[in-house]
């Protein structure tokens, strides 16, 4: 099992990515 | 996919597309913008834009035509983003846009561009420059 980033929020294009907008998930 | 340890490398970079809460990501969801590099927006219809064909990543011309003469305005500039037309960052209202690296002179001749005529962006991946830079020749 590993763990793959998904997004935390809806991310719009353009947008720089910052931590908060990521979280993990174990697939 | 971006596994537990890769996300500190990503942090900063600029999202190309728009992500909806709870997608995986994916490296190729991100570009890294240098500090001197500028990226601008340019709205065009997609057919005049490869179809709407054209991905991050993709190597483009950007072709200004007026009264009979054409011309290049810009030669082999890394395309960023894509705008879908449904809206976000860079879709605008409804609008498709595609979003080029280039520098600070390449931006005035696009602007000044965008004020007249009609502007085509062809995909130059891999091409060679153009040899022959405005239509008609003597124009």
């Amino acid at each position: 099992t590993v763990s793959v980033a998904v997004a935390a929020e809806d991310i719009s294009a353009g947008a720089r990515l910052e931590a908060d907008m990521v979280r993990f998930t174990p697939v | 996919m971006v596994r537990t340890g890769e996300l500190d490398g990503l942090i900063g970079m600029v999202v190309t597309r728009s992500i909806s809460s709870g997608t995986l990501l994916s490296e190729r969801d991100f570009v890294m913008l240098s500090s001197t590099v500028r990226a601008m927006s340019i709205p065009v219809d997609p057919e005049h834009a490869v179809g709407g064909a054209l991905r991050p990543g993709d190597r483009v011309d950007v072709l200004q035509s007026a009264d009979g003469i054409a011309r290049y305005v810009l030669v082999g500039a890394e395309v960023l983003m894509v705008g879908d037309g449904t809206g976000g960052a860079l879709g605008g209202a409804g609008r498709y846009a595609v979003t080029v690296a280039l520098d600070a002179e390449s931006a005035l001749e696009v602007a000044a561009a965008l004020s007249e005529g009609t502007l085509d962006l062809v995909r130059s991946t891999g091409s060679a420059p153009p040899s022959v830079l405005v239509y008609p020749p003597d124009a």
